[in-house]
């Protein structure tokens, strides 16, 4: 389903150059519940942007459900975005002008269904994780692990066949990471592939596979969900 | 050191009112390596910026070192906070157009000390968090987990008597966190009273106190180091 060789990608700045990711080759099954783990700065949210179409590779070749990402244009790179993705970012990339419920809308916005089902799937979504009675706050009106999980309901709105998150749990607390992941266990149960960046030792029961990357290369593959 | 009686804070919106904190009264003694933890939600950040003097209380009063927080105008506010807090925001709130170091370096403007001196300070307190090769770049060019030591490392950089830190290890594997706890308990026994919000229970026995929220009122206050 996703299959990438030789990835490489480095940073230069004026002071120095950070190779994040060096020649990476790794391929993903369809239907995996992927867990990427490693520590701070070994690559992983660069990996992630790259999967995402968000950030082009300085060497390599990748491809989703057989596109090759990165021959597209830009606006066929878009297309495949909004068809195929769904992304949680680290630091969620929440609009600051627009409400708990009108973000999670976001991405039905070009989709031709009534505006009314379009509110009830988004909030829906928050139902789905415990937001619903901050649905007309602003981003800067939630705490940090609400403000977390509006990104995850954006990304979970459409559906869609792929989601790729960065550090879900990372602003929360013990009981309500475990309710988020079993929302995403749920939705893989039900066939959406999904590749999970976290530092959260305690969540690694719920991987089917669980990479491991230091400095930029993998240091560790491990299969199989008894662990 | 810290005292507090019936500090409540209620946030009004167009369609609701949330009660953040209700009419919490609890004293912190000076030097106390204080916890808070609680589920997403119950108060913690709010906690944290009233302590700060970021946000005004509803109602009720708090002291810091004798002095009532919110008697002070504006401009005292600002020096109180100056001369007395070191604070790592639970988004990090790094200035984007200045360098990790420049960043590290903005507690210290108004200080008289010479630039070079401000350089040298800056530059240690990068080096404490395992960061001084990454002096040069914006945060943009940093990961989730690198931008939140440039946090620490300005919250530090003037050694505060008070240190408020809002879930410093959110975004840092766990040994990351671990070298940034090791670093948190070194200042204690120096002598900085630090008060930091977690949901992360791995780090739960550096703690000499542990308050818990729920609902923005205090549902359980350990004391003591064994745990
Ligand atoms: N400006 C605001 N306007 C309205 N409600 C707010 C505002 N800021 C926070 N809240 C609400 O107050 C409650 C407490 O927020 P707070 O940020 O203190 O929680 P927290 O314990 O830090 O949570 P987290 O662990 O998710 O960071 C939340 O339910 C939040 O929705
Ligand atoms: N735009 C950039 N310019 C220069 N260097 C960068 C840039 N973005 C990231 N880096 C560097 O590349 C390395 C990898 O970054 P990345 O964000 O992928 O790490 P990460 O594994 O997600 O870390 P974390 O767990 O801290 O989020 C880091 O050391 C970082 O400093
Ligand atoms: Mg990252
Ligand atoms: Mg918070």
């Amino acid at each position: 389903f996703i299959e990438f060789s030789g990835l490489t990608k480095s940073y230069v700045t004026d002071a120095d150059r950070v190779d994040a990711l060096r020649s990476l080759s790794i391929d993903v099954k369809e239907g995996t519940f992927l867990g990427v783990m490693g520590p701070s700065g070994s690559g992983k949210s660069t990996l992630l942007s790259i999967l995402g179409g968000l950030c082009r590779p300085t060497a390599g070749r990748i491809s989703v459900d057989g596109i090759d990402l990165y021959a597209l244009g830009q606006e066929q790179l878009a297309d495949f975005r909004r068809e195929y993705l769904g992304f949680v970012f680290q630091a969620f990339n929440l609009v600051p002008y627009l409400t708990a419920l009108e973000n999670v809308m976001l991405p039905l916005a070009v989709k031709r269904i009534p505006r009314r089902e379009k509110r009830d799937r988004a909030l829906h979504a928050l139902e789905r994780v415990g937001l619903q009675n901050r649905e007309g706050h602003l981003p800067s009106q939630l705490s940090g692990g609400e403000q977390e999980r509006v990104a995850i309901a954006r990304a979970l709105v459409n559906t869609p066949p792929l989601i790729l998150a960065d550090e879900p749990t990372g602003s929360l607390d013990s009981q309500t990471s475990h309710d988020i992941m079993e929302l995403f266990n749920a939705l893989n149960a039900e066939g959406q592939t999904i590749i999970m960046v976290t530092h959260n030792d305690e969540i690694r029961s719920y991987f089917d596979r669980i990479i491991r990357l230091r400095d930029g290369a993998v240091h560790e593959d491990l299969v199989g969900r008894t662990r």
